[in-house]
């Protein structure tokens, strides 16, 4: 492992334990900045760790951001990883990062499955779901983007664990997921909320699992252009962005419809980028473009949050 | 562990809804085992999926025969992975 955070290579992609090691030598060198928060133990007993970013204060206006819910989307961890240094070397430089810092936290969950991250590394590359037994089913795992108590159990979701959108057998049985329910629900004032998915070229808002449209549509809308018009402006990548519902399919019990009806306006998920050649392949060389343009479409939205309190 | 010899990953494109609602018909036969990364929803959206060997014959006819578009998006799927540990392990070294 490399001694220093200036020596990790963001330009691979790294298993698990390379990657919570990253964080502890994160937190070691900067801890002034960055804490570890353990947020729960996942299925098989891994802990759940978040970093978390903070200048001081108590309970702050917070911004959360967690990657690769889906374990397979390697890309998105990896670009955790890069944001995660990205906040730590822009606070005191960056002028608006720093002005976000000094007045929100920032919560970044890089292993949001750590299960099925471990499982794509081990056992199988394509693994999506979470790793726990299903009652009376052979077929392990559920979709931790299906199991969240919002429209949970409508369209949009299995009900079949044999399926790579088994919703499981009720809202949050999923560990992974409940430990971020009970985490946000105890904070009480995170203001926007970024789940970070690969791969399709997609910025998304509210709603999922209905066709109502969120109550904050235009602002939401607003926002997600001007933030895919930065993400667009470094590399060329193509976005598209609205609401789940319109721009790709029905899917009940998601992240982002539970956090909006939370009251967390900002609450947004992005597929990150595709070539149309690899999926979820996609090469090393890749990861560093991905995140760094992410980055712009995030601070965009970060920023937005910071100007528009509420 | 999980091998993905011969499995290829088609890119389809569904020419309107017909042909997007004859896709959604694979979707739901589970003995081809069929893994969809991007599925089926309206034919402004290419379908990417992963067809293990078994069943690549019998999904590219039933593409062929009704007339849906597609691609090979990858050639065979264990080998990008072998790429993938490769580049790992080196990175590491």
């Amino acid at each position: 492992m490399p001694r220093s955070i200036e020596t990790f290579n963001y330009a691979s992609y790294h298993n698990l334990d390379e990657i919570y090691d990253f964080m502890d030598l994160l937190v070691g060198e900067n801890s002034k900045l960055v804490s570890k928060i353990q947020i729960g133990k996942s299925y098989e007993g891994r802990p759940i760790n978040v970093l978390k970013f903070s200048t001081g204060g108590s309970n702050r206006p917070a911004i959360w951001i967690d990657t690769g819910i889906h374990s397979r989307e390697w890309v998105t961890q990896a670009s955790g990883v890069y944001f995660a240094k990205k906040i730590l070397e822009g606070y005191g430089k960056d002028a608006s990062l720093t002005s976000i810092l000094d007045n929100f936290d920032i919560f970044l969950e890089i292993v949001t499955n750590p299960d099925g991250f471990a499982f794509t590394h081990s056992k199988n590359r394509m693994w999506r779901k979470t790793r726990s037994q299903n009652s009376g089913s052979s077929c392990v795992g559920v979709d931790p983007n299906r199991n969240w108590d919002a429209g949970f159990g409508e369209a949009g979701s299995s009900g079949n664990p044999c399926t790579e959108t088994y919703r499981g057998p009720y809202p949050n049985s999923e560990p992974e997921v409940k430990a971020i329910v009970d985490f946000v629900k105890s904070h009480g004032n995170i203001k926007a909320f970024i789940s970070i998915h690969s791969y399709s070229q997609l910025l998304l808002y509210p709603y999922g699992y209905t066709s109502k449209k969120a109550a904050d549509q235009a602002e939401l809308d607003a926002l997600a252009q001007k933030a895919v018009e930065a993400l667009t402006s470094l590399h060329g990548t193509k976005y598209k962005y609205g609401s789940i519902i319109t721009t790709i399919y029905q899917a009940s019990g998601g992240t982002i419809d539970w956090t909006y009806e939370q009251g967390i306006k900002y609450s947004y998920t992005f597929e990150l980028r595709d070539t149309g050649r690899y999926g979820f392949m996609l090469p090393a060389s890749q990861i560093i473009p991905t995140a760094e343009e992410t980055w712009l479409a995030l601070m965009v939205i970060m920023e937005h949050t910071r100007d528009h309190p509420y | 562990t999980e091998t993905f010899v011969g499995h290829q990953v088609l890119r389809i494109f569904a020419a309107d809804e017909f042909q997007v609602e004859k896709v959604k018909e694979l979707e739901a036969l589970e003995h081809l085992q069929l893994d969809f990364w991007r599925h089926p929803i309206h034919s402004e959206f290419p379908i990417d999926v992963r067809v293990p060997f078994d069943s690549l014959q019998g999904v590219k006819v039933f593409l062929e025969s009704n007339g849906i578009r597609y691609s090979i998006m990858i050639e065979d799927l264990q080998s990008l992975v072998d790429e993938e540990k490769l580049f790992m392990s080196r990175q590491h070294f």
